[in-house]
């Protein structure tokens, strides 16, 4: 049949590439005889030759010795795509269009073995393909494509660089855990390849950032779809356990990006992983020094660093939608009809929204544009700071305080508990932001007569936002344990009624 | 109806993809029993690093397989070593490859292997480490005659006879006498011509440079540089 | 309330005790498991010709 015919002609690659290196004349020679032949010179035999290759493959794989070289034939497919990507002829077909053309042979491919096998689909061998496509195109394009001799070539391969890897990305989230359970464990260390994740995470300005928050977001949603507090399936918890190993990876290496990128990605965090954020919320530009948090003495008016405003890779002004501009002309003139305007959108949500958090499970505001008018006031507020004095910023009476004491004291219950916390996760490093938030947390805390007699209500709030940051394991945000000591500071705090009602409160705040 | 749906190669795979697709978009309320028997199955299979490693096509083993004592580990090198690495020098350096096994190991390997390594086994990360420690103990690559030289750095002690501004050009053989320092590793003291440059550090101590270079082609020594050799930097491999 | 995160830094050879150089963990992660992580994997390198 023709299946095995062309099984036959991929046997013969396979016995090639045991024997020689890729960069040889024998493989471009090879591949041109391949389309001189019309085995593969249209997408149509192309595809043909491609499933049948992955079937070989894959079945190779399940009959083979496990003791025994069990990925011969993969590897032999996956070097084959990255010397097709070299030797096609790409004059009235773009390498990325090729390029989607495999991946969605593949994937289809894939789908169809699970949709057969069910559980008793494997994994590994379309795990073993992606992973060492990722490594023979490593290989190629060290020291922008070094190795192909042809120059008009190299320049092409370089120019789709960034491509291969948005391509790659994109495909990904084709087979997330939600759509392929069985791929799962594969997906999450596909995401964490040592080939993979630092390129998304050096491409920032080619919109590698981007492509892997909404891979964090598709992990986040899957995890979060299937375990409650205190109902985790263990495979659901190994999975957790991976990534969080991943995050204090991308911590290490690149700070950076949670730094800037904390926004995006709280957004889409389940309420409950608690320390996950935290992790998030604790990472600080590389090299920056700053003083212990736990130090009795911080105060963040002489910091110097507390003046520097902090970037952010995605400009939450964007996800106020119709709200920007009673937002900005509040801050800049604040009045109390564009105060109702902006309270009436964060209150009304149309349906109640399921959100697993701690101590609740719905949720009936809108906690989006919450975050996003939280982190636009510190935003503008920081950048004030630095052009006026600090203290027209730093003031009970500016419009940045008076904007979020509105929002709290207009708000339900709920929305006051997510405007607080939001304030809360902006207590991140020392920076302006920090600073600003620190000043808001204090004063409203610290001055009963803003709240016409419910000031306990909001103190209860902010204690317990404080206190949800940190009586998880660590890291704790340095902001959030400056906060907090200055707040227990006053020896007032021990006395207020929420605390000293409950034995079990008063000896956690004790202790602290 | 749409025409990616009619083509023979794709509709039916289309049609299941298009059935994963609905997870994504509206997640079931609960982990169903399908779904969680598949979360355990690729628990069960989830890749490991052997798995992530690269290819071996076209790649032969470092080491053949031979009989050997039973008292000999029979774990791949690419296995973790433990180490203290604060022990290692070279991890000072601390990049990328420094906390990996296998460059934790060749730090072990005397100047024989190394060479060796980089010389038989071309093309392999082997032989990139291999070279990776040449250059970390002080070897440099010539690009244009493919040798490792090593620049030798000796303090020596003039006695009260000789004259500060002596040089030396073609010397015989190389004294060690007990006031010089040598900073030497080589694994040989072939005592051929030297090429010597005498240079002042002080008035009482001079530097005697002196380069060597590893003959893999003939003698498979380090050898002592011609007095015709002069050190050109272009030539030589940036590590 | 999470977990004590010191195995799964020291994992990775991340112990600020240690006083080593920083070094980038993701360059050469085996694997997101420890139990995964049996072996090295062969990290990004370039071999001129």
């Amino acid at each position: 049949s023709r299946t095995e015919l062309l099984c036959l002609v991929f046997t013969e690659w396979i016995t090639l590439v045991q024997k020689i290196e890729v960069d040889h004349y024998i493989v471009k020679a090879f591949i041109k005889q391949l389309v001189d032949t019309h085995v593969i010179d249209t997408h149509e035999k192309f595809v043909e030759f491609f499933e049948a290759s992955i079937s070989l493959s894959v079945d190779a794989f399940k009959e083979s010795d496990p003791t025994s070289d069990v990925f011969v034939s993969i590897d032999a497919l996956a070097k084959f795509f990255v010397q097709l990507l070299i030797y096609l002829d790409f004059t009235e077909e773009s390498r990325k269009d090729f390029s989607s053309l495999v991946l969605t042979t593949f994937v289809l491919n894939m789908t169809n073995d699970h949709k057969e096998n069910g559980k008793d689909f494997n994994e590994r061998p379309y795990f073993r393909f992606l992973s060492i496509l990722l490594c023979e195109w490593e290989k190629l394009s060290c020291h922008n494509f070094i190795r192909v001799k042809d120059q008009t070539c190299r320049c092409e391969l370089i120019e789709f660089d960034k491509d291969f890897y948005s391509i790659f990305a994109s495909f990904m989230r084709v087979y997330q855990p939600l759509a392929f359970p069985c791929f799962a464990f594969a997906w999450v260390t596909l995401l964490s390849h040592r080939m993979v994740l630092p390129v998304l995470l050096r491409m920032k300005e080619e919109g590698g950032w981007e492509k892997l928050n909404l891979l964090f977001i598709d992990l986040f949603r899957f995890i979060d779809s299937y375990s409650r507090v205190g109902d985790v399936p263990d495979s659901i918890s190994v999975l957790y356990k991976g990534l969080l190993r991943v995050f204090l990876g991308v911590a290490n290496d690149v700070p950076e990006y949670f730094v800037e990128n904390h926004y995006t990605l709280l957004n889409n965090l389940p309420a409950s992983y608690l320390q996950l954020k935290n992790i998030i919320l604790s990472a600080f530009p590389k090299k920056l020094q700053f003083p212990n948090p736990y130090s009795a003495d911080i105060d963040m008016d002489v910091l110097e660093i507390c003046k520097k405003v902090p970037q952010v890779a995605y400009d939450p002004v964007q996800d106020l939608g119709t709200l920007k501009k009673p937002v900005d002309s509040y801050l800049r003139i604040p009045s109390s009809s564009l105060m109702r305007t902006i309270n009436s959108n964060v209150n009304a949500l149309k349906d109640l929204k399921k959100e697993h958090g701690v101590g609740f499970d719905e949720i009936a505001v809108n906690v989006k544009l919450i975050n996003a008018i939280v982190l636009h006031i510190g935003i503008e507020a920081a950048t004030e700071a630095l052009n006026t004095t600090k203290n027209a910023i730093f003031n009970k009476n500016s419009s940045y305080f008076t904007l979020l004491l509105g929002l709290i004291s207009n708000g339900s219950p709920s929305a006051k508990y997510h405007i607080i916390e939001a304030i809360v996760c902006q207590l991140r490093y020392p920076n302006a932001q920090t600073h600003f938030f620190n000043f808001v947390i204090c004063t409203m805390f610290f001055t009963d007569s803003l709240w016409d007699g419910n000031g306990a209500e909001v103190q209860e709030l902010i204690l317990r936002c404080l206190l949800e940051k940190l009586f998880v394991f660590k890291p704790h945000p340095w902001g959030v344990v400056v906060t907090f000591t200055d707040l227990l500071k006053n020896k007032d705090t021990m006395e207020l009624p929420f605390i000293k009602q409950s034995s079990e409160i008063q000896s956690v705040f004790k202790s602290l | 109806k749409l025409p990616a749906f009619q083509n023979k190669h794709f509709n039916i795979g289309l049609k299941n993809l298009v059935e994963t697709k609905r997870q994504i978009v509206q997640p079931s309320e609960k982990l169903s029993e399908e779904m969680k028997q598949e979360l355990e199955s690729s628990l069960l299979n989830c890749p490991d690093s052997l798995d992530s490693e690269v290819s071996k096509l076209n790649e032969f083993q470092l080491s053949q397989p031979h009989p050997t004592s039973i008292f000999f580990p029979s774990e791949p090198i690419r296995f973790f070593y433990n180490s203290d690495i604060t022990e290692t020098p070279n991890l000072k350096k601390g990049d990328v490859y420094s906390r990996t096994s296998l460059a934790q190991i060749m730090s072990k390997f005397d100047l024989d292997t190394l060479f060796f390594i980089f010389y038989h086994y071309q093309g392999t990360y082997e032989q990139f480490l291999s070279a990776r420690e040449l250059s970390l103990r002080g070897w440099q690559f010539n690009k244009v005659d493919r040798f490792w030289y090593y620049k030798e750095e000796e303090v020596s002690f003039p006695d009260s006879s000789s004259n500060e501004n002596d040089s030396i050009s073609n010397a015989g053989n190389n004294k060690n006498d007990n006031n010089n320092v040598s900073k030497n590793n080589d694994t040989s003291n072939n005592n051929d011509e030297t090429s010597v440059h005498i240079s002042k550090k002080d008035s009482s101590n001079k530097i005697v440079t002196s380069w060597r270079y590893f003959d893999y082609e003939k003698s498979w020594l380090s050898r002592r540089c011609g007095p015709d050799f002069v050190y050109q930097e272009k030539e030589f491999e940036k590590i | 309330t999470g977990v004590d995160l010191t195995p799964y830094i020291q994992s990775l050879n991340l112990d600020p005790a240690s006083k080593l150089p920083f070094h980038h963990v993701l360059e050469t992660l085996p694997s997101p498991w420890i139990e995964t992580s049996r072996s090295d994997v062969e990290p990004r390198h370039f071999i001129p010709e």
